[in-house]
C-alpha cells in the first residue's frame, strides 16, 4: 500500500529534517500513483500534487514521524481539506414541504437511494412522500411502490403516460395540500449529454424549486466522473452528492474529483442494497480509503 | 496531438493524459509510454501523428487478440446464457437485446427472472418478455435463485426453446455469499443439464475505473466467464480499462452496448473501439 510504498522511498533518506523538492519528489510520485489507481481524475491529481508540493517542500519533519510519514500526512490533510472537513447535512426548506430532486447516469442507484432516504426521513416522523417520475425504465414504478411499501412511505405514482415535469409539479402539490414535510423525486437514469433529457431535468427543477438537487454518483465510477458531475452542476447547480456503492471496494476516487471539479460536497453516501438508512459522509474515512 | 508536432516530454506527457483519461489505468498507460520511449530511441517514431497511430495500434493489437463473437453451438438445444456482474451495469437490459437479436434470427427464446432480490426486477425482465414476446420463467419475489433457474432449464427443455438466457441479481464481488450463491446457480444449471451454461456473460459498465479488473478476477474465480459485454459506451467514459481486463483475465469481449433500447447492442470491434479511445 501506499504507507509502504513511501517507506521504501525514504528509507535511503534517513535522518532528513526538512523535506526538499528533490527527496519529495519520488514520494509525490508514488502519491501521483496512488491517486490515480484509486480514479481521482488525471487532472485532480496534477492540482492535487501541486498544492501538495508546495505544502511539503520546507516544512520540517516532525520529531516522531519519518518523512515518509510526513509526507502521508501532509497528503491526509490535504485530501480532508478539498473533501470538506465535516460533513454538510440535508438542508431543509424554510416551509414544507422540502424537496428532494435525485439525479444520476443510468443504474447509479437513484432509486434505491430514494428509499433509503425516505426511510431516514420518515424514521424522524416527519410525513414523506416518494415520487415516481422515472416513466421510462421498464417496471421502474413498480420498483418504487415496491419500495414505498418497504419503508412505509406513500408513493406518488401517476403512471407512465404522464410528463415528468407534471408528475413532480403535481406531487410537490400534493404534498402542500396534504401536509407533507419531504417529497423526494425519483428521477430516470441519464446521460448527461442527452440534451433533451438534461433539459427535462431544467424543467422539474424550474417547476418545483427543490430545496436539494443531489447528485448520486456510483463509487466505482472512473474518469468520466469530472465529465458527468460538471454537466450536472453547470445545468442544475446541484447542492450536494450521494456516493453509492461504497460497500464494495472501489477507493472512489471519484468522490475528490467531484468536489473538485463542482466544489459541491458528497453529503451521504450508499453503503447496501437493502434499504437502510444512508450513511453521513466521513472526509477523513475517505481520504484513507482514497489512498489505499 | 497536433498532426505533426515534433515529440518531446511535452507530447509525451499529453499522451499519458489521454491515456489515463479513457480509463487505461497506470501500468497499461506505463508499459505503452515505455514502449513509445524505446521506439523513439531508436529513432522509429517522428511526429505526433505516427506516435498515435502507433498507440492505437498497440491497443487495437491487444483486444483483437482478446476479441470473440456471441456464437452458439446450434446442435445444442437449449442454448444457454447465464448474466453476472455487479449491481447496476446493465444486465437484464442486456439480456433483452441479446433475446431480441436472436428473435431477429428466428430463435425461440426463453427468459428467467433470476434475480429474485431487488425491488421489481422480475416485472422488469418481465416487461422486456412482453415487448419481445419471449416467456419469462418466474417464481415470486424473495424466492430461491437456483430453484428458478432449474425451472428455467426444464422450461425450455420441455418448450423446445433454442435459447435460455438467465438473469441473476447483481452483487458486489466482494460479498462472498452472494458470489457462493451464484457459484449454486451455475452449479444447478449444470446439473440439469450437462455442460451448461454453455455461455457465462460478465456485464461490465464502461463508467467503471480501476474497479472493473478486481470485478472481473472475482466473477472469473466464482463462474466459468466465457465472455464479456460492456455497456454504456454510449455515454462519455472510454471503457479503456476493458483491455486491462481481457488481458489480465485471458476472456474474451463479445459485446458492447450503446444504448437503452432493445437494439442497441453491438458486436465489439477492436479496431473501432481502438479509435474511439483517442476521439
Ligand atoms: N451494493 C450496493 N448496491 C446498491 C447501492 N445502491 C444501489 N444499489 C444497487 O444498484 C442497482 C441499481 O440501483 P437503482 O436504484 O435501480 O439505480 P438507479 O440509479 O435508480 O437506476 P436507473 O433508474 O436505471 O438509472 C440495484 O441493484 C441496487 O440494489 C449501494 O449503496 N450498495
Ligand atoms: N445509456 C445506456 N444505459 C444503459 C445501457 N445498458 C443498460 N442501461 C441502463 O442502465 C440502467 C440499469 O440497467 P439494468 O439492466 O437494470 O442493470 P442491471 O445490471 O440488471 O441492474 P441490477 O439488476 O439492479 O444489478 C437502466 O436504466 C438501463 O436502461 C447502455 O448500454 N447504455
Ligand atoms: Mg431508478
Ligand atoms: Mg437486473
Amino acid at each position: 500500500n501506499l504507507s509502504d510504498r513511501l517507506q521504501g522511498v525514504f528509507k535511503k533518506l534517513r535522518g532528513q529534517a526538512r523535506l526538499t523538492e528533490s527527496n519529495i519528489s519520488d514520494a509525490l510520485r508514488e502519491v501521483r500513483i496512488a491517486l490515480l489507481e484509486a480514479d481521482v481524475n488525471f487532472r485532480v491529481v496534477k492540482q492535487f500534487i501541486n498544492r501538495v508540493s508546495e505544502r511539503s517542500v520546507g516544512a520540517d519533519v516532525l520529531k516522531s514521524l519519518t518523512p515518509g510519514q510526513q509526507v502521508i500526512k501532509i497528503v491526509h490533510q490535504e485530501l480532508i481539506n478539498l473533501m470538506g472537513r465535516t460533513a454538510e447535512p440535508l438542508t431543509r426548506a424554510p416551509a414544507p414541504p422540502t424537496v428532494y430532486m435525485l439525479v444520476g447516469l443510468q443504474g447509479s442507484g437513484k432509486t434505491t437511494s430514494c428509499g433509503k432516504l425516505a426511510r431516514m426521513i420518515a424514521g424522524e416522523k416527519r410525513k414523506t412522500l416518494l415520487v415516481a417520475a422515472d416513466i421510462y425504465r421498464p417496471a421502474a414504478i413498480d420498483q418504487l411502490k415496491t419500495i414505498g411499501k418497504q419503508v412505509g412511505v406513500e408513493v406518488y405514482a401517476p403512471g407512465a403516460e404522464y410528463d415528468p415535469v407534471d408528475i413532480c409539479r403535481d406531487a410537490v402539490s400534493k404534498g402542500k395540500a396534504e401536509l407533507f414535510d419531504t417529497v423526494i423525486l425519483d428521477t430516470a437514469g441519464r446521460l448527461h449529454i442527452d440534451t433533451a433529457l438534461m433539459d427535462e431535468l431544467k424543467n422539474i427543477r424550474k417547476a418545483v424549486n427543490p430545496q436539494e438537487i443531489l447528485l448520486v454518483a456510483d463509487a466505482m465510477t472512473g474518469q468520466d466522473a469530472v465529465n458527468i458531475a460538471m454537466t450536472f452542476n453547470t445545468d442544475l447547480d446541484i447542492s450536494g452528492v450521494i456516493l453509492t456503492k461504497l460497500d464494495g471496494d472501489a477507493r472512489g476516487g471519484a468522490a475528490l474529483s467531484i468536489k473538485s471539479a463542482t466544489g459541491k460536497p458528497v453529503k451521504l453516501v450508499g453503503m447496501g442494497e437493502k434499504l437502510t438508512p444512508l450513511e453521513p459522509f466521513h472526509p477523513d474515512r475517505m481520504a484513507s480509503r482514497i489512498l489505499g | 496531438l497536433s498532426g505533426h508536432q515534433t515529440i518531446n516530454e511535452d507530447v509525451l506527457d499529453e499522451i499519458e493524459e489521454l491515456m489515463i483519461l479513457s480509463d487505461l489505468g497506470v501500468e497499461t498507460t506505463r508499459i505503452i509510454i515505455d514502449g513509445l520511449r524505446e521506439k523513439l530511441a531508436r529513432k522509429e517514431l517522428h511526429d505526433a501523428e505516427i506516435v498515435r497511430n502507433y498507440i492505437r495500434s498497440e491497443i487495437e493489437r491487444i483486444l483483437a487478440g482478446h476479441t470473440a463473437q456471441l456464437v452458439r453451438d446450434k446442435s445444442v438445444r437449449p442454448w444457454i446464457i447465464m448474466i453476472v456482474g455487479v449491481n447496476g451495469v446493465g444486465k437484464t437490459t442486456t439480456i433483452a437485446k441479446i433475446a431480441r437479436r436472436y428473435r431477429e434470427e428466428g430463435c425461440s427464446v426463453l427468459l428467467a427472472a433470476g434475480d429474485t432480490f431487488r425491488a421489481g426486477a422480475i416485472e422488469q425482465l418481465k416487461e422486456w418478455g412482453r415487448r419481445l414476446e419471449v416467456d419469462v420463467i418466474a417464481h415470486d419475489e424473495g424466492a430461491d435463485p437456483s430453484a428458478v433457474a432449474w425451472d428455467a432449464v426444464a422450461a425450455a427443455k420441455s418448450r423446445d426453446a433454442d435459447i435460455l438466457i438467465i438473469d441473476t441479481a447483481g452483487r458486489l464481488h466482494t460479498k462472498t455469499n452472494l458470489m457462493e450463491e451464484l457459484k449454486k446457480v451455475q452449479r444447478v444449471i449444470g446439473k440439469n443439464m450437462t455442460g451448461a451454461p454453455h455461455e457465462i456473460l460478465l456485464v461490465l459498465d464502461a463508467t467503471t475505473g480501476q474497479n472493473a479488473v478486481l470485478q472481473a478476477r472475482e466473477f472469473c474465480q466464482t463462474v466459468d466467464v466465457s465472455g464479456i459485454c460492456l455497456t454504456k459506451l454510449d455515454g462519455t467514459a472510454k471503457g479503456g480499462i476493458i483491455v486491462s481486463v481481457v488481458q489480465e483475465l485471458n476472456i474474451p469481449i463479445k459485446l458492447i452496448g450503446i444504448g437503452e433500447r432493445m437494439d442497441d447492442l453491438r458486436d465489439f470491434v477492436a479496431e473501432s473501439f481502438s479509435r474511439a479511445l483517442f476521439d
